[in-house]
């Protein structure tokens, strides 16, 4: 993208959830912020609680490697377009 | 919609119409790109108040205001945030684009009607298909997830309207949206992953199984948990002859409804002759095709904007003919010109006539709507998806196939029926084709099920569906392949077309619990913490193993699939059957019908349910007797079947084999 950012979807480990935050998405944006935010603060997109669980966000490179590493992180996927049939 | 009932076998006076109140009160979430909430189709006319278990919302905007739900569309939501964020850099296509959830497109409008639209009487397109129009589901209600844009489908909107759609509450969605070409793997499809999800919490996921036919192993949406759906034809066609001047007649298919060309013959040209094989716009030689009837090749661009270019270049009218990729598969159009499409047989006759002739001529003679049994029906279209799955060879996909070529049902007032800029017509009702619209009419069949029997989990509407389909046409012939004009087989219809009526009564059921979905995914090859991407809960994966399968092959399928390496090879499979028929006492036999060089022995062959055992368990053992088979259809492939019956009931269970 023009930006150099791309968007993914995150699946995290519910379990994970530190009991501090109140909701998911507090964690989900607090995962976030935890990110470098070179060459922008990482954005959320969606956060997730029922069929998956997890985010999807637009991130650089630098944060998605960071976000692969996390340990709560189970895994990112590049957000893909699909097309009606 | 306004014949596929019929062809169903739906009765207002019995059946599964009857029997599920046309599924009244069930929920349908339709994740397509919106609705347009004013349509008759989403009339709330009869129906009783919101179900009292629903949480969602109808979202509201200025294009959307709050009088578009009713008790009909319960609720309508819009997820953009992925498709916006994608397009940034290319705001073209976002900036004019409503974020409301109407349907600008009318893709999601026609597929919301066929689940689950109310009944409208005199609907046509153009009088073509003329009739009462009525969703599968006509009492149901739905939910509109607008998920799709111009720009395409993002799965991180996806994942978010499934997200949605399981905590307001929906029993069944419909999902007409999915990867072009093959399936992603499991773990990286978003739609695998969020229907895992859905089906977890008791939600029936019935999918599309695309339109990339049809080559082998294009199917997408094939995770064993979503109910994955082909395309076939239904006994009506919209013929329009093309009569070339040597005094042949080739049967063609045509929506025009303009204004007839003269009755006499034209003078005929071949697009390759006139500048553009493919009739591109501004491609072809004016003084070439004026006034001439212009044989086009399918392929390259929309099939409408072929005519226009002929239009444009003052063409009188339009044959457009199949290559072989298509085969003898035609789809009906809303032409904006004069013509007609025929097979590509036809359309190699008509090229050589051109060829040979010193001055071609031809005419088309439009026939409007016929209903009948020639050519037979159901007939798989080329288009629809196919397998061998690619991901699990072992689990069969497609599922099922269901009404899918020329379906008329509800469409947006925004655009034209062939969804054209240059087209500047708006009609009620559109008539289009693909695996989008036969996945539908199975989603409207499983929320009249999951009315009918609301204890049935996802896993045994599935069952009922698949092991009460049918793989003969009405002529008596077996289901012909409309890519190659040969037998279709389980690879490409899967267990066959659905059969509601039976669907209701099927007599047993293959049952599967979320924790043999999880072991399914274990015997595949997924391990701690990955698989969490579908689990969420770290303890369900104590069930890779407390419901431990020997292979994938092993999960409670209600079909088989079976790959062989070498001669002599054995492959056993455990089944376990669930007897959901009136009668506890039930004694089902088993017949078996073993595919070419597979020898077949099924233990035991006799299964007595009682009051204290409802539920049995049998082993398939499968013997490669012939290494690569060979003697079918396709080499390296065979088919037959195994059906338990109690003298009521029939439970077929396709099997496929390939070395």
């Amino acid at each position: 993208s023009s930006d150099g950012l791309e968007s993914y979807i995150v699946h995290v480990q519910r379990s994970h959830k530190p009991s501090l935050f109140s909701s998911h998405n507090n964690w989900h944006v607090s995962l976030l912020r935890s990110l470098p935010s070179s060459p922008q603060p990482a954005t959320l997109l969606y956060s997730y609680s029922r069929a998956v669980h997890g985010f999807s966000a637009r991130l650089s490179p630098i944060q998605t490697a960071a976000l692969r590493r996390h340990p709560s992180v189970i895994s990112v996927i590049p957000d893909q377009a699909r097309e009606i049939h | 919609t306004t014949h596929t009932p019929a062809f169903l076998g739906f009765s207002q006076n019995s059946g599964l119409w009857s029997n599920s109140n046309y599924g009244e009160d069930v929920i349908v979430g339709v994740l397509d790109t919106g609705i347009w909430p004013e349509h008759p189709s989403f009339s709330d006319s009869g129906l009783g108040p919101i179900p009292s278990t629903w949480k969602g919302e109808c979202e509201i905007g200025p294009d959307f205001p709050d009088s578009s739900c009713n008790r009909k569309l319960i609720g309508a939501r819009a997820f953009y945030r992925g498709y916006l964020t994608q397009r940034n850099g290319t705001k073209k296509h976002a900036a004019k684009e409503s974020r409301s959830p109407r349907d600008t497109e009318g893709h999601g409008t026609h597929t919301a009607s066929t689940a689950a639209g109310s009944v409208v009487a005199n609907a046509s397109l153009y009088q073509y298909a003329r009739g009462t129009a009525t969703g599968m589901a006509s009492k149901a209600r739905i939910a509109a997830y607008k998920i799709c844009w111009t720009g395409g489908c993002y799965d991180s909107d996806i994942l978010a309207a499934m997200d949605q759609a399981v905590a307001d509450g929906v029993h069944v969605i419909s999902l007409s949206v999915g990867a072009s070409g093959s399936a992603p793997e499991y773990h990286t499809d978003s739609i695998a992953i969020g229907a895992f999800g859905a089906t977890r919490h008791g939600i029936v996921v019935s999918c599309s199984a695309g339109n990339s036919g049809p080559n082998p192993e294009t199917a997408t949406n094939i995770a064993p948990w979503i109910l994955t759906v082909g395309a076939s034809t239904v006994d009506r066609e919209f013929s329009a002859n093309a009569i070339t001047g040597d005094g042949k007649v080739f049967t063609g298919t045509s929506l025009y409804a303009g204004e007839s060309l003269p009755d006499s013959q034209l003078s005929l040209v071949y697009s390759g002759d006139c500048g553009s094989r493919l009739c591109y716009p501004g491609k072809l030689n004016s003084s070439l095709v004026e006034g001439k009837i212009v044989l086009c090749d399918r392929g390259g661009n929309a099939r409408v904007e072929k005519g226009s270019a002929v239009k444009l270049a003052g063409g009188a009218g339009m044959i457009l003919a199949n290559t072989a990729e298509s085969g003898e598969e035609l789809t009906a159009d809303s032409h904006l010109v004069p013509a007609t499409m025929v097979g590509a047989k036809a359309g190699d006759q008509i090229r050589d006539y051109i060829k040979t002739s010193d001055s071609p001529t031809a005419k088309i003679s439009f026939l409007g709507t016929l209903i009948g049994p020639s050519p037979p029906s159901p007939r798989v279209a080329a288009f629809s998806s196919r397998g061998p799955n690619h991901l699990t060879p072992v689990i069969l996909k497609p599922d099922v196939i269901a009404p899918g070529v020329n379906i008329l049902a509800g469409w947006t007032g925004m655009v034209g029926p062939t969804d054209l800029d240059i087209d500047p017509r708006r009609v009620q009702f559109n008539i289009i084709s693909g695996t989008s619209m036969s996945c539908p009419h199975v989603s409207g069949l499983a929320a009249l099920l999951r009315k009918a029997h609301p204890d049935w989990s996802p896993a045994a509407i599935k069952s009922a569906l698949v092991t009460t389909a049918y793989d003969v046409e009405n002529s008596g012939e077996p289901i012909e392949d409309l890519a190659t004009g040969k037998s279709s087989n389980s690879f490409i219809h899967g267990a066959g077309h659905v059969d509601p009526n039976k669907a209701l009564n099927p007599g047993l059921v293959y049952d599967i619990e979320v924790k043999e979905y999880v072991a399914f995914l274990c015997a595949v090859g997924y391990e701690f913490p990955g698989i969490l991407v579908f689990l969420q809960d770290p303890t369900l994966y104590d069930a890779c193993e407390t419901s431990k399968l020997r292979t994938a092959g092993d999960l409670n399928y209600p079909s088989f699939s079976v790959v062989f390496a070498s001669t002599g090879e054995v492959v056993k499979y455990k089944r376990v059957v669930k007897n959901v028929g009136s009668n506890v006492d039930a004694v089902y036999e088993v017949g078996v019908k073993s595919p070419a060089n597979v020898e077949i022995d099924v233990s035991p062959s006799k299964l007595a349910f009682s009051k204290e055992k409802s539920v049995l368990e049998y082993e398939v053992t499968f013997k490669s007797v012939v290494l690569g088979g060979g003697v079918g259809s396709v080499p390296g492939h065979e088919f037959g079947s195994i059906e338990w019956t109690d003298g009521e009931h029939v439970v077929k269970s396709p099997v496929a084999v390939q070395w």
